[in-house]
């Protein structure tokens, strides 16, 4: 049986915004 | 003077901020460096100033008190600096009468 481990993934806010970080990063350094 | 401290306090915040952050964020690492770059650019006088000190401890406050959300907490903090980027020096041309 697979344990659960509660990590920021499962936060969907978290998850917005992890994206939205990485997103401004590619921006970033295709930009410059 | 009282700015000085402010910009210490400040410092000794945000790297207690790094170090919370860097233990959660290990799968993409790039994104303290990204969070770094923009404390670099921010205006010295936001990084002295006690609006940066209130978000800074708050977000440091509310990481610490649960590891859910780190991202959100170290997006906040980017958008602040963000805001706060250090205008660029334009030249100025200064004609003779």
């Amino acid at each position: 049986v697979p344990t659960l481990i509660a990590d920021d993934d499962d936060d969907p806010e978290n998850r917005i915004a992890k994206k939205m970080l990485l997103a401004q990063i590619k921006a970033n350094y295709s930009s410059g | 003077t009282e700015s000085h401290i402010l910009q210490l306090e400040n410092q000794r915040l945000f790297a207690e901020f790094l170090e919370h952050c860097a233990n959660h964020t290990q799968d993409c690492p790039e994104v303290m460096t990204f969070l770094r770059a923009k404390h670099t650019k921010a205006s010295p006088e936001f990084l002295s100033s006690v609006e940066f000190r209130n978000t800074l401890g708050r977000c440091l406050t509310r990481a610490q008190s649960g590891r859910a959300k780190t991202f959100v907490y170290i997006n906040e903090l980017c958008t602040v600096l963000k805001q706060h980027a250090a205008k660029k020096r334009q030249a100025v041309v200064t004609l003779e009468p």
